[in-house]
């Protein structure tokens, strides 16, 4: 059975088997996306459907959820005005050579469950920077090695904060190596409800060439 | 004239039912969902008349036609799919990432001669 094994999972775009060492809770937007596919009635379905992503409005047959491999620069609080400062990494190097990449989405999650009564929160800063240098383990990402890619204010009234990183996430893949990002959180009065900061995530969208080609003409 | 083999509907072109069960093929560790699915698959006859719920192409009535007047020299049109869905495949990859799959023409909806 082996080669017939391997002759489906090469048609199913796999080069081989997955033997995933944990299984980590599937993101809930994917467990949506799946169940809504599900109930489609057949009868609807155009030939492209399978080659579109509708919920995001982008073509693709293949959605991930990297999760971050990165790690906290400082032990403890970080110096200064700053709550959080944490190097986010997402492995790409999964993604085919044959698959376009159409959509990157970063997602900050927070844990918290309650919400500062309007006027009451204080607002925090948060920025985004792209590695463009590796520093060695432990020591804060050299100024110079980094390029500020978003900033925002923000008060926590939400769970889920989302930024598009398309245009990086094409860049790391075509013209120059992921060297990962810089998450900086900061306070100008103290760090409230920085600890419901709970993880971060990349969302990918990319189109199989191989599998998206135009169809085959149907009779 | 009558074909040599009696005709019965279920011997008709169309969709035969096949489910596929990924933990039959030792899926079950990487394959979130789904468990398996209807894939189907395409059996049955094309005899001379063909009628119009079998789908046919003009091709194929031409085929019978001929397939009627000469049996050994040429063989019935085959039976095949003319109408597929896609599915979708949850699983995990070699770096534990979830992904979220969408493959064409996964699913026999209708089959035709």
């Amino acid at each position: 059975l082996r080669l017939q094994e391997s002759l489906l999972l090469k048609s199913l775009g796999l080069s081989s088997k997955p033997s995933p060492r944990s299984h980590t809770p599937v993101p809930s937007v994917l467990w949506r996306i799946f169940q809504s596919r599900k109930t489609l009635p057949s009868t609807s379905n155009d030939p492209g459907a399978a080659c579109r992503v509708e919920e995001f409005n982008v073509p693709g047959n293949i959605i991930r959820v990297f999760t971050d491999q990165g790690h906290f620069i400082h032990h403890g609080q970080p110096p200064g005005l700053l709550c959080l400062q944490k190097r986010l990494y997402f492995n790409l190097s999964v993604l085919e050579e044959g698959e376009r990449l159409t959509m990157a989405q970063l997602e900050i999650k927070f844990s918290h469950n309650s919400y500062p009564s309007p006027g009451q929160g204080q607002g925090l800063d948060l920025r985004l920077y792209r590695s463009s240098r590796l520093p060695l383990q432990g020591t804060p990402a050299p100024e110079h090695g980094q390029k500020l890619l978003l900033e925002r204010s923000f008060e926590q009234l939400h769970k889920a904060l989302v930024f598009d990183l398309s245009g990086v996430a094409r860049d790391w893949r075509s013209h120059s190596r992921n060297l990962g990002l810089i998450l900086e959180i900061a306070g100008s009065s103290g760090c409230p409800g920085i600890n419901s900061f709970l993880d971060t995530s990349l969302l990918v969208v990319t189109l199989s060439q191989q599998q998206c080609r135009a169809s085959r003409r149907r009779r | 004239s009558a074909q040599s083999i009696p005709i019965t509907p279920s011997s008709l072109c169309r969709p035969r039912r096949l489910y596929i069960s990924f933990s039959d093929v030792g899926w079950e560790n990487w394959i979130i969902a789904p468990q398996g699915y209807l894939a189907n698959y395409c059996l049955g006859e094309c005899p001379f008349p063909l009628t119009a719920e079998l789908n046919s192409t003009n091709h194929a009535i031409l085929q019978t036609m001929v397939h009627s007047l000469d049996p050994e020299g040429t063989p019935q049109p085959c039976c095949v799919p003319v109408r597929l869905s896609p599915i979708s495949i949850l699983y995990y990859d070699n770096s534990d990432n979830v992904v979220l799959r969408h493959y064409e023409d996964m699913v026999v909806d209708e089959c035709g001669c």
